[in-house]
């Protein structure tokens, strides 16, 4: 099944 | 110093989420990652949005929400707003008026030191950008989430189809480009690079569509395996959510 991705895979800290 | 006046109370009470407002030459800005590190949030106040704005350097309000929105709840929606915070704050004062009546009401509220992350959002290249009113993407999404947990969202050359499917059975409703001379806000925009098959969490959708009474209309930004951009365009600024699509790992 499709599973949902936390957003801080995407997106990095500054 | 900062000093941010509303003309209307209102537009403040509605954009409220918990963190850190970060106070620029330019705005306000706010940015907040729900519990489940899913859902991104991002508020831009502009500056032109309020009738009078000064901020001589940079400066970090950390606001317990919940107590700022007691302290909103004091004011009338009609009366003005300002915020006033010295360079380096422990409280912000919010003052509200009533300039017909010559009322003037003022708070203090402390602040907090609030850690959080702040997340670089570079631009993006998508699949598929559809503008459409965004009462029309609340209901879409309150009717569909009554028969699933997953929205899937398909675009193909000027056809946008909301699809969900559950035990009870499934549903779905279709979108077209459509332009309404008269009222601009009521059209329906797809722009199409490549075709778009997507499923999202109706969880998050409805905390999306809860910005719906700030805008006329929701722009929604979609490509594969990249958040979505849902956007509410503000008369200065926007409130943006970021919410990936779910897909198998």
């Amino acid at each position: 099944s499709k599973g949902q991705p936390s957003i801080s895979r995407f997106f990095k800290s500054s | 110093m900062l000093e941010a006046k509303f003309d209307e109370a209102s537009l403040f009470k509605k954009v409220i989420q918990l963190c850190n407002f970060n106070c620029t030459e330019h705005g306000i800005t706010v940015q907040a990652v729900d519990d489940s590190r899913v859902l991104l949030v991002s508020l831009l106040v502009g500056e032109d949005a309020f009738s009078s704005y000064r901020c001589d350097r940079n400066i970090t309000l950390g606001v317990d929400l919940a107590s700022l929105a007691k302290v909103l709840k004091c004011g009338n929606n009609s009366d003005s707003l300002t915020l006033i915070a010295e360079d380096t704050p422990d409280s912000v004062l919010v003052v509200f008026e009533d300039t017909e009546k010559d009322r003037i009401s003022e708070y203090s509220l402390k602040l907090m030191d609030i850690e959080s992350d702040f997340l670089n959002i570079d631009d993006m290249d998508y699949d598929s950008v559809i503008t459409q009113p965004a009462t029309d993407f609340q209901k879409i999404c309150r009717d569909l989430s009554q028969l699933s947990d997953s929205l899937n969202v398909l675009v193909t050359k000027d056809t946008v189809k909301f699809v969900a499917t559950g035990d009870i059975g499934s549903g779905s409703v279709i979108v077209k480009p459509f332009t309404d001379l008269d009222k601009s806000e009521n059209s329906v925009r797809v722009e199409l690079n490549k075709a778009v098959n997507l499923t999202f969490g109706l969880k998050y959708l409805l905390d999306i569509i809860k910005g719906t009474s700030l805008s006329q209309s929701i722009t929604i930004k979609l490509a594969d395996k990249t958040p979505a951009l849902f956007e509410f365009k503000l008369s200065s600024g926007y409130l943006r959510f970021y919410l990936a699509p779910k897909f198998d790992e």
